[in-house]
């Protein structure tokens, strides 16, 4: 029996809304400490890979480990459903056909009752080692989110360079160029609002705007975005909840 | 222009 109830609809409405567009159809894997999913777009370029921990639920209990295999477009639409501000309950036996999602609205005493149903989704899950990283970067999410929507109008690709001072994004297109440049600091006063930069090596990557976009919508579940980079290995942006993460995993483009 | 790597190129079984 899984039973997985959240403070706010709202906080699973932004975990589904931040990778709904870049993959569909997504296993959902339940166990005693916690749910995690991972999923592939179809270019097989870009990797979603979530962990939300027991801390990150109001109530949660499940004796059994239960696969949930949920078409993202189906979810959706029930989603839209519920209230952002209700409690949401997912509920579903050892061995089920559909999930239950119960709505409450504690104060109105409205509650509403919906059942999707579940799919055979054949997808291995991947085990993801530790991987060595030359750059690691810990900014705004909206500010990687605003020079990654302004920069995408200019071309396909965009590039990111580092070096020990510097953090340069660059976009070079049909109709023009672009460039945002930052530099690490500390705000003492909003320490969300600080760049930290960890340097080992600097890098010198391009990526695709298109999974770029895709990537930030992520960025509504966290005020920071981790960034870590390496010429060796698929970059990863991971947005923290309370108690785990949205992580994405980015193959870069090459130049031959 | 830059080719697109797809993840395979990193891990083994995607």
């Amino acid at each position: 029996m899984l039973e997985a109830k959240f403070e706010e609809a709202s906080l699973f409405k932004k975990i589904i809304d931040g990778f709904k567009d870049c993959v569909q159809l997504v296993n959902f894997q339940c166990k005693e400490d916690g749910i995690i999913a991972q999923a592939v777009d179809d270019s097989r370029v870009l990797l979603v890979s979530l962990e939300i921990g027991i801390e990150a639920f109001q109530e949660y209990r499940c004796d059994h480990p239960v696969t949930l295999g949920i078409d993202l477009n189906s979810l959706s639409k029930v989603l839209r459903c519920g209230n952002n501000s209700d409690t949401l309950t997912l509920i579903a036996d050892d061995t089920p056909d559909s999930v239950l999602l119960l709505f409450e609205d504690t104060k109105k005493d409205r509650i509403a009752e919906y059942s999707l149903k579940l799919m055979d989704i054949d997808a291995d899950f991947l085990k993801i080692e530790e991987l060595a990283y030359d750059t690691t970067l810990l900014m705004p999410s909206s500010e990687f989110t605003k020079i990654v929507r302004d920069l995408s109008q200019f071309s396909d690709s965009l590039n990111i360079m580092i070096t020990k001072e510097t953090i340069k994004f660059v976009a070079d297109g049909d109709i023009g160029s672009g460039s945002v440049i930052l530099k690490p600091f500390v705000n003492m006063d909003k320490p969300e609002e600080s760049i930290k930069l960890e340097m080992d090596q600097p890098v010198d990557l391009t990526f695709g705007s298109k999974y770029l976009q895709d990537i930030v919508k992520g960025s509504a579940l966290s005020e920071k975005v981790g960034v870590r980079l390496s010429s060796e290995a698929p970059a990863l942006f991971q947005f923290d909840l309370k108690s785990g993460y949205l992580q994405f995993f980015l193959a870069p483009k090459f130049n031959d | 222009p830059a080719k697109q790597a797809t993840l395979a190129k990193f891990f083994s079984s995607v």
